[in-house]
């Protein structure tokens, strides 16, 4: 654990929670994409496979439990709570997302290190996150405006893929093993996309 | 010890 890394898991943590939290207080959930966050539950459900398998420390397997927990709950209240999912804008939130699911688990088919349910999930997940973000994106060009909490939300999860790619140098530079092409190549993918959001943040 | 990257990561 190097101090990116924990920087990044914090900021990663941050942006789901003051989503979470900000959506239960206000009872709104405005400018938020519903399909964005469906298919981030779906990352850390399809990455945490290993929870029960492969204990890693006591650090990861809570992080886990959070972040699916996190993700599960924001998806179930703009879904299913009286109030929230009346704010929701569907109208604004068009994106075809089974697309990305389709297609991220088409290419985990291809581009997988071994052909097990586990390392196929795994790699489905890199690949669905490095896009997750792109139904938000379109929700964000239709309506033109960011509010606070998209705004907020979006800055957490640019600071964390930030974080994170700081933390791969890192690793690359002082760890004798690092050849996992797959996770560096969607994580540049994921992290320019969100360049590309905080560009469109930042002019407005 | 886990070094498996980035296995070990979130």
């Amino acid at each position: 654990m190097n101090i990116f890394r924990l920087a990044g898991d914090m900021t990663h943590l941050l942006s789901i929670l003051v989503l979470l939290l900000k959506i239960y207080a206000t009872k709104s959930c405005s400018g938020i994409s519903r399909k964005t966050q469906d298919l981030y539950a779906m990352v850390f459900v399809a990455r945490y496979l290993d929870l029960f398998t492969d204990f890693i420390s006591v650090y990861n397997s809570i992080m886990k439990v959070v972040f699916i927990a996190s993700s599960v709950a924001i998806v179930w209240c703009m879904r299913y709570h009286p109030m929230v999912r009346r704010s929701y804008d569907r109208e604004l939130d068009t994106f075809r997302h089974y697309f990305l699911v389709g297609a991220s688990f088409a290419l985990a088919l291809i581009l997988h290190e071994k052909f097990t349910v586990q390392e196929i999930f795994w790699a489905f997940s890199i690949y669905l996150e490095a896009v997750a973000i792109l139904p938000q994106l379109v929700m964000l060009q239709r309506s033109g405006n960011v509010d606070n909490l998209t705004g907020q939300y979006v800055f957490f999860l640019g600071a964390y893929r930030a974080f994170y790619i700081l933390n791969w140098i890192y690793r690359y530079l002082t760890e004798a093993r690092f050849s996992r092409w797959i996770a560096c190549i969607s994580g540049v993918v994921q992290t320019a996309l969100y360049a590309d959001f905080f560009y469109y943040y930042f002019i407005r | 010890k886990h070094s498996s990257f980035p296995k070990d990561e979130l």
